[in-house]
This record gives structure tokens, C-alpha cells and sequence, in this order.
């Protein structure tokens, strides 16, 4: 057993549970916050298979879409009298995974 | 260490919670989301020794009822000429335990 | 690549996350609850290669301060007859930090 851990944009996440549970594969969804973008987003768990952990990474994959986006980096901004620089172009979208071994899995 | 992920019904949480506290366990709750249902339900972190996660897990499996539910699946609701299909009763509760190995604990 | 998994005071978790940023580490934020205060706290994830494990946990030791907080402990407060105990004094702060191994890091 295996703990796919994948961090998808709030446009995506409907798109990703709703494939998850009709293919079958159990999926609980945390809600969550980017660290640069401070935007939300979400983080979904799937325990799953070894042998099904591909499918389960392209059919996220399929789902989530890049998108560019017009940022004013947080951390850039400086007091007043700081320039503001001008906003940056982020790619942001698609899913970021981490895949993570499961010693035990029980339904107690 | 190991970390106990476990994903509990909402009706359950406290207990689990209480009891784990009471017993001298670190925990922590998440606010999650089931997939299937689309309900509330809570994820819980608990970073125990080894020797110990037997008797979380036993723990967690006294606090949590199996509970029997009326389900309209949602995956299943398609368009206005399409026929619902009769609700379908799914058990839900107990819950569900991933064990992880902690490679590290640290308290900076 | 390693997942960090801090568990951060909610008055430190700003600083923590800027911090991050400005170091350029990916980084996502999840709101949870601690089993004994019952007072929200931060759960934060981190996706980091092995060698940059010490620098992130240093830089999160060093944005969190030890606080002490008196505490009516909840697990104690009986029913109306019972004594209610004196509140304790508990030191909370620090972060609380969970090392996993990823052994899959994906960009889908
Ligand atoms: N220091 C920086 N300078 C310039 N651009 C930066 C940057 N940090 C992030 N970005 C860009 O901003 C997008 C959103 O990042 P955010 O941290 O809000 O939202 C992130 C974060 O919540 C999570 N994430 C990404 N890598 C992570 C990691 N290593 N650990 C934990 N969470 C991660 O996935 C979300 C989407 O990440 P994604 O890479 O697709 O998209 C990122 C990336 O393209
Ligand atoms: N492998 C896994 N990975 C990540 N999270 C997992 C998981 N297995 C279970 N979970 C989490 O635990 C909750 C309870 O699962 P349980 O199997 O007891 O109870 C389940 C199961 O009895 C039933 N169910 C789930 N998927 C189904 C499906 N495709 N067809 C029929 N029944 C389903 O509905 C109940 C509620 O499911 P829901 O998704 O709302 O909520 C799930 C989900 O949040
Ligand atoms: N092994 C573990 N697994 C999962 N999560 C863990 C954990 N150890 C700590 N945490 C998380 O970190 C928060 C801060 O823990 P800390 O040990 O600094 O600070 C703790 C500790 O100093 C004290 N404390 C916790 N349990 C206690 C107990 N049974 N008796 C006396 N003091 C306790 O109360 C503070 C706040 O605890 P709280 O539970 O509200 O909040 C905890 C909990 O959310």
C-alpha cells in the first residue's frame, strides 16, 4: 500500500475526486494554502495499491490544468519607501505528488 | 516512531480524540473531506513509538462505530433524462489507518 | 527528496511560512487543532531534498518561540460534584516535526 499525497489547484480538485471515486480508488481532501501564492488550494490522500499508484498519477495529471498567473510576490513587498516591483508571471496548476510507503493499512 | 494517519467519521472524533489525550498521546486533527459521500470527516496525526502502535490503533478501533448509510451516489446522479437510481446503503465508520515510518521527530 | 511535516503554534506560523518562501522551499499550509489544548495550531508541509533537511529545521526552530500557557486540562473537568483541579502551566511552542521519506516526488 502506497499514500499518494497530491497537492492540486482549487479549479482542479472537483475534477480529481469526482475520477478518483468513479474509478474506485478511496480519497479524503484536506483543504490547504500555497506558501508563495498564499492562495488556497487543496491536499488529497489515496492509499492505493503499489500496482495502481501509475494510474492514479496520470488520472490526476489529466485533470489538472496549468495556468499562468500575474503574482506581486508577498515577500517582495518592503516598506513604503520600497519600489513595488512589477508583478512576475507564475506558472501555477498541474499537481505536485509525493508519494510516500505504507508500513500497515487497517480499517479498525 | 511511526506516524498514525488515521481518517475518522465526525460522530467519532472526540471520543478518539479524548481518549487519546487522556492516555498520554500527542495527536493532532485535520478537518477532511470522504470522497465518496462528500461529507465532513477528520484526519488525525499521531506520532507514536513503535511498541505503542498497537495499542493506538486498538484505541482508535474502540472509539469508532460502523454506522449504516442511505447514499444517493453522487457519482452515479447524471443528467435530467437519465434515471436516479435507488439510494444504496453504505456502511460507513470505523476507520481507516495508515502506519508511515517517521525517519525523524524533532521538537526545534 | 524528504517530507517535513511541522506542527507549528498558529503565532509563529506567518513567520514560518515567509521564511520558507524567501529560501525558496515549496511549502503548504493545513489547518488542524492539538488533542490537549484543543486550541488551532498548523500543520505544514514541506517537500525537500535530503541535504536541505538540517537548514529547514533549523529555520523553523528559529521562528518559534516556547510560550507558557495556564491550562484548565479538559480531560480533567469531571462531572458537577468533582474538584475541579487547579489550571497547570504548559509550555507549548517549538514546532513538532515529523522527517518522511518520499519515495516518489512528481510534477503531474
Ligand atoms: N519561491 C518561488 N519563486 C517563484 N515562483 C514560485 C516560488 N514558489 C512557488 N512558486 C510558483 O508559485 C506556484 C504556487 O506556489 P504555492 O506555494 O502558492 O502553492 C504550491 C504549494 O502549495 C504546493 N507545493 C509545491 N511544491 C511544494 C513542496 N516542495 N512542498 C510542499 N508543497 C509544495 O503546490 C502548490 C503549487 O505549486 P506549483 O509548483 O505548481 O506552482 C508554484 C510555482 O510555480
Ligand atoms: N484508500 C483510501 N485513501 C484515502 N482515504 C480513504 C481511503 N479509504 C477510505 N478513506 C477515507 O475514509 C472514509 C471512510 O471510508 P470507509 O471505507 O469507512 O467508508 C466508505 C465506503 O464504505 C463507501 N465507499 C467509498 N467509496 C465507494 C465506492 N466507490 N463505491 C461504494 N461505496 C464506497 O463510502 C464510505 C465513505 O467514503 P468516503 O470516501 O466519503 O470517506 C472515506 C475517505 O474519506
Ligand atoms: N506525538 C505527536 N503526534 C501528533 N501531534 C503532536 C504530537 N506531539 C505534539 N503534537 C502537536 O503539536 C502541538 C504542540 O505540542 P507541544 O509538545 O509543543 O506542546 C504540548 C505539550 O507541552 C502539552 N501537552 C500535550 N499533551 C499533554 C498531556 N497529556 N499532559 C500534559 N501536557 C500535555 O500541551 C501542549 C499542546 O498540546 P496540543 O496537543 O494542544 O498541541 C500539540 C499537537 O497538535
Amino acid at each position: 500500500m502506497k499514500l499518494v499525497l497530491a497537492i492540486v489547484q482549487d479549479q482542479d480538485v472537483q475534477a480529481v475526486m469526482a475520477n478518483l471515486t468513479r474509478e474506485g480508488f478511496g480519497a479524503t481532501k484536506l483543504a490547504s494554502t500555497g506558501g508563495f501564492l498564499r492562495e488556497g488550494n487543496s491536499t488529497i490522500l489515496i492509499g492505493v495499491e503499489e500496482e495502481k499508484v501509475e494510474q492514479v498519477l496520470r488520472l490526476i495529471g489529466g485533470c489538472c490544468r496549468t495556468r499562468k498567473q500575474l503574482v506581486q510576490p508577498i515577500s517582495a513587498v518592503g516598506g513604503l519607501g520600497d519600489l513595488i516591483p512589477p508583478p512576475i508571471e507564475v506558472p501555477v496548476g498541474g499537481a505536485t505528488v509525493f508519494v510516500l510507503h505504507v508500513e500497515r493499512f487497517e480499517k479498525v
